[in-house]
């Protein structure tokens, strides 16, 4: 079978501007800024807590607009990898 | 089989003795310490300063071989989103991987507890990020957590070793590990080591692993005790090195920390071998701490050896060094590696030479190979991305395909080495054929880029397949990774260089000699030609510098050693303006304004400037480290008394300050603690006296008139438990009862109430169940064998035989 993805309520988001305009897109669409994803600059760790924690289909609904705003330059929701311990 | 070593180190920790793949335990039997960790403890490395953290499902920080060596900042709990990465606990102890990754690196020696590390006096953290969903985003923050702190990052995980999965980093995870290459340790790179795959029963093969395929980590696998292919180990061109780990039943196996304070001797696969490789860098960057990510990985190439590792494709490349699709380049050597490290100099810059195929579709047919061809310069035409000798080589294929499973990818260089990137997958039917995938070999390290490169696709339809469907390679792109100088040679340069500094000799000025070969033998008595710009007024009796009669700026050296003129003095001297002569500073000074030992400006190699006393000192004072890029003794942080290599990593702190792992932090009353997230002191838990966090299980010591049952404070012991004393504890501590028992006065047998299912007989818990059909003659037996007396025969008939008198 086809590995079927799982998607989860968090997204990975690029934004120039610092980490108060991150804050201020993550509330106009409704996300939870959780801070810069490790040393990667502009790059912000967004969860949506009223967004399905996994599901198998990229949810839509107002949250997903973030996509479409010019301030974003890249956007992705996060999706479940099979990590194995060896 | 090396010489038996025992009598050098001795340890007590009580698995000391079996740890077989660091000393020869037996005197009359064989030993593996091949790996030479014993001899490179004996040089005196054992990972002090050198900070390393294991990606993983957690660690028991307060584990006793781990606590000691436990650092705070190099750990962070990426699932829960705090700093405690403390695993969590379960009945069938599910997260018990990072522990034990962990003691293989810093395992506390001589604690009478368990094991020894590798790298025993290394300092240990734990990323938490396996312990829930695991997503780009969770990767990528766990590759740049602290990446100026910590020095190496130890992974012993992938995608599945199913024989079927090709998957590795997400975009993020990509980006965080050339972040850290590129400006982790300070722009040396971070170090990632990480575990090939452990699907060999499977057929896997790691090349479909993007992260152990990956330049950016040092991938390593693992051999028996005997130099076997243990039944896990994947194949593959990426692998860089390898370790000794567990195989058969009969071969011994590693043994380390395992979850609750427990060691443990289970089989551990390929994932113990990536930390015992992180402890071995550990100790080449106490050696060295300026080696860059790149020098560790010439540094494993260089001292890594087949020893006696039993492999069918161990073969020598142009450049001399013996490697195998099993092994990399073989068994780590520890000794090797210190001793390298000590005296390495940093290998030239990388270049990346790309060459992309042409777009001309060529299809794969059954049972033939096809071969397609690039022809590379090396990129000589491009200085920034000329590559002459090589290091990765990485090639990036489209292909579609029927069934992925069936192809096999070799790549052959222009020396002639052909290294296998894929073989073929029985299990892997997916008809996605490689998207733009990464192989990467390192077979080819050390030869020239320039010529041939040829790829070579087999397809062998292990079921039957529709004839029709051809598999196509669509594009592929030739990736060299190298040094347009020898990576080694260029040093003699660097040599020679520093010894001119010690050294100065106007002879070895190129420029002096440029006009020499023009001087014939009669201009030597009456010289008219023109003089140096450096000669002054009184002119010269030759073209050279040291012909000038006087200088306009400074004379260098004596008259008996052969005078010259120079505009600026050289390393060693200082200008003395007034009697316009170079005159040499004080010993170990490289420039300086007068010849007093405390009229320094910078110091020769290996020593460092203090700045209070403008002198040279071959070790900094208390309150200083050594800055051995600026050369200079730099004052620690504040609050710290001693640290190094950076004003933030204390070792020892000023008065009211204690230590968090490498940062000084207020020293915090009893009953409360430093939370490194508020930076300030909060109060224990009310059971506390002292703790090092805010929960119940977080005590060190309880509160008066609390006991320790198990990691908590409680005020009287529960069901099961009896108070008792605690050697070396003020407070008294619950200890349980005899099995089965639910209340009890003391150890032994002194139970007074049962489990469900248990009756009490002669103040023992028996189970209900046991021999009720016993007669009177049985219990005649039992009672004239005191069977009841001996623990193992309690549960036999006892309660019966006691009932029926």
């Amino acid at each position: 079978l086809p590995s079927q993805n799982v998607y989860t309520n968090h997204w990975a988001v690029r934004i120039s501007g610092g980490r108060e305009e991150a804050d201020k897109l993550a509330s106009k669409y409704g996300y939870i800024n959780l801070g810069q994803i490790g040393s990667l600059e502009d790059h912000y760790h967004f969860h949506h807590s009223k967004v399905v924690r996994r599901s198998a289909f990229s949810t839509r609904g107002t949250h997903s607009f973030i996509h479409m705003d010019p301030k974003v330059d890249w956007v992705q929701q996060q999706v479940v990898k099979a990590r194995v311990k060896r | 089989h090396t010489r038996n070593d025992l009598n050098f180190v001795h340890f007590n920790d009580p698995k000391w003795s079996g740890m077989w793949y660091i000393h020869c335990g037996d005197r009359s039997s064989r030993c593996r310490s091949e790996m030479n960790i014993l001899a490179a403890w004996q040089r005196g490395y054992t990972g002090k300063n050198v900070v390393v953290t294991i990606l993983d499902d957690g660690i028991e920080r307060n584990h006793p071989d781990l606590a000691q060596n436990y650092d705070q900042l190099a750990s962070y709990d990426v699932n829960g989103n705090d700093h405690d990465p403390t695993p969590r606990y379960d009945s069938s102890n599910e997260n018990k991987h990072g522990t034990r990754c962990a003691g293989e690196v810093a395992a506390v020696a001589n604690n009478s507890h368990c094991i020894v590390g590798i790298a025993y006096n290394a300092r240990i953290g734990g990323i938490r990020m396996l312990d829930g969903d695991v997503t780009d985003v969770v990767e990528a923050k766990s590759l740049g957590i602290r990446p100026d702190y910590i020095d190496i990052y130890s992974a012993s995980w992938g995608p599945d070793d199913d024989g079927k999965t090709v998957d590795g980093p997400g975009p993020l995870a990509k980006q965080a590990f050339e972040q850290g290459i590129k400006k982790g340790r300070k722009g040396l790179g971070s170090i990632f080591v990480w575990a090939s795959g452990n699907g060999g029963r499977e057929g896997d093969h790691c090349s479909c692993d993007g992260y152990t395929n990956s330049i950016y980590t040092i991938s390593v696998s693992s051999t028996t005790e005997n130099g076997n292919k243990p039944w896990y180990l994947e194949v593959c061109s990426s692998t860089l090195a390898t370790t000794y780990s567990s195989g058969e039943f009969y071969d011994r196996k590693i043994v380390t920390t395992d979850l609750r304070q427990r060691c443990t001797d289970g089989h551990t696969g390929t994932s113990v071998s990536a930390p015992m490789v992180a402890g071995v860098i550990a100790l080449a960057l106490e050696a060295n701490p300026l080696i860059t990510w790149r020098d560790v990985q010439h540094l494993l190439v260089k001292t890594s050896r087949p020893a006696h590792l039993k492999a069918n494709d161990w073969k020598t490349n142009a450049a001399g060094h013996k490697v195998s699709h099993l092994y990399g380049f073989g068994l780590v050597d520890a000794e090797a590696m210190v001793v390298e490290a000590k005296k390495w100099r940093s290998v030239p810059s990388q270049h990346t030479c790309t060459r992309i195929s042409d777009r001309r579709t060529r299809y794969i047919r059954p049972d033939q190979y096809l071969n397609a061809s690039i022809s590379s310069s090396g990129c000589a035409e491009q200085a920034d991305q000329s590559v002459v000798y090589l290091e990765h080589v990485v090639v990036r294929v489209l292909i579609v395909h029927p069934r992925r499973g069936d192809l096999q990818i070799n790549l052959i260089s222009p020396s002639g080495t052909r290294s296998q990137l894929l073989a073929k997958r029985l299990l892997d039917n997916s008809n996605e054929g490689f998207r733009n995938w990464e192989f990467m070999t390192v077979h080819c390290w050390g030869e020239k880029a320039e010529g041939q490169w040829t790829l070579e696709i087999f397809d062998s339809p292990s079921q039957h397949r529709n004839p029709e469907v051809l598999g196509k390679l669509k594009e592929w792109t030739l990736i060299l990774h190298g040094t347009a100088v020898h990576p080694y040679h260029s040093h003699t340069s660097h040599h020679s260089r520093s010894r001119m500094l010690e050294i100065p000799s106007p002879s070895r000025d190129p420029k002096a000699h440029e006009p020499q070969q023009e001087i014939t033998e009669e201009e030597e008595e009456e010289y008219d030609g023109p003089c140096r710009t450096e000669c002054g007024d009184q002119g010269c009796d030759g073209p050279n510098a040291d012909h000038c009669l006087n200088c306009v700026h400074f004379s260098l050296r004596s008259a008996k050693t052969g005078r010259t003129c120079v505009s600026q003095c050289p390393l060693g001297y200082y200008g003395d303006v007034e009697a316009r002569r170079c005159r040499r500073c004080f010993r170990g000074c490289e420039t300086c304004v007068g010849r007093a030992s405390n009229q320094c400006l910078s110091c020769r190699r290996g020593l460092y400037l203090h700045a209070d006393h403008s002198s040279c000192v071959n070790e900094c004072a208390t309150g200083y480290f050594a800055d051995d890029v600026q050369r200079q003794c730099a004052k620690c942080h504040e609050n710290c008394l001693k640290c190094v290599r950076d004003s933030d990593r204390c070792t020892a702190c000023n008065d009211g300050y204690s230590l968090a792992g490498m940062t000084c932090v207020p020293e915090c009353a009893d009953g409360t603690f430093f939370n490194l997230e508020e930076m300030k002191c909060i109060i224990c838990h009310h059971s506390c006296a002292t703790c090092t966090g805010p929960g119940k299980e977080e005590c060190i010591q309880c509160a008066k008139d609390f006991l320790q049952q198990e990691w908590k404070c409680v005020p009287a012991c529960t069901e099961g438990y009896y108070p008792g004393e605690a050697a070396g504890l003020p407070q008294k501590m619950c200890r349980k009862c005899e099995e089965n028992c639910l209340s009890c006065q003391g150890p032994g047998v002194t139970c007074s109430r049962c489990r469900e299912g248990y009756n009490l007989v002669s103040r023992t818990c028996i189970a209900n169940a046991t021999c009720n059909n016993a007669d009177e003659v049985f219990c005649e037996m039992v009672k004239s064998n005191r069977l009841c007396e001996k623990k193992l025969f309690r549960q036999f008939c006892c309660r019966t035989c006691l009932m029926t008198g």
